[in-house]
């Protein structure tokens, strides 16, 4: 383990739990009257959180911790893996079936047909992999839909007019993570002999790449201090 | 025999 790895973990720990406190707010929202001004920009917006790229990060994470019980890394490899398949199924749950959260969630703007991620992704491991083995196809799968998993949301954000600040920070968070697993990757290449995995490093940093205009749009509304707008 | 290369990150 690494200062960047170890960073790059808690930066996707902290881009989860953003989202799960964005559906609390939201959640909580529903008790209280209605003339609270938050509660109504929450609740009549759309919460701007794309169902799909939910769902494929739930792919992404039950098809990459297969082995969560045949391969005991660590503890703390255990744990993370556990809060990640945990949060990531739940967020799909609340979004598709909780009473309050799914008002917020607008399925007219999230169109973006997912399927068209998978199938690609699936025959591509199947065709490119390190070992031609049920868990290590499923696992190289996971890597490439993770790298594209973002798509139906970056494209949700542009048809969003007003971004709100905890979606931003969610997806920023999201791309930062990776960003440092890619310091991580350069700083165990150099220190460890035989640390090659070509196939994690190129779809990580294609993953990354995918941010480079959100994350130039939002360093830019930081620094302007304007509301973060993705051009459509 | 080494177990297969295990993938040790998240």
């Amino acid at each position: 383990m690494n200062i960047f790895r170890l960073a790059g973990d808690m930066t996707h720990l902290m881009s989860v739990l953003v989202l799960l406190l964005k559906i609390h707010t939201i959640k909580s929202c529903a008790g209280k009257s209605y003339p609270c001004s938050l509660c109504f920009i929450l609740l009549e917006s759309s919460s701007g959180i794309s169902l799909k790229t939910q769902e494929l990060y739930a792919l992404v994470f039950a098809t990459r911790y297969l082995d969560i019980f045949t391969d005991f890394i660590s503890v703390y490899n255990t744990i993370m893996k556990l809060i990640f398949l945990g949060s990531s199924f739940s967020i799909v749950w609340y979004i598709r079936r909780h009473k309050i959260v799914r008002r917020s969630y607008d399925k007219d703007q999230d169109t973006f047909r997912h399927f068209f991620l998978v199938l690609p992704c699936l025959l591509l491991a199947l065709i490119i992999n390190e070992k031609f083995t049920f868990k290590e196809v499923l696992w190289t799968f996971s890597l490439y839909l993770e790298a594209v998993a973002i798509l139906p949301q970056l494209i949700l954000l542009q048809r969003t007019r007003n971004i709100d600040n905890l979606t931003g920070q969610y997806v920023f968070l999201l791309g930062a993570y990776r960003a440092l697993y890619i310091l991580n990757w350069i700083y165990r290449y150099f220190t460890e002999p035989h640390y090659v995995h070509w196939i994690t490093w190129i779809s990580g940093l294609v993953q990354t790449l995918l941010y480079a205009d959100f994350f130039y749009y939002y360093f830019s509304s930081l620094k302007n201090n304007v509301k973060l707008k993705l051009p459509a | 025999i080494e177990d297969e290369a295990a993938h040790d990150e998240l």
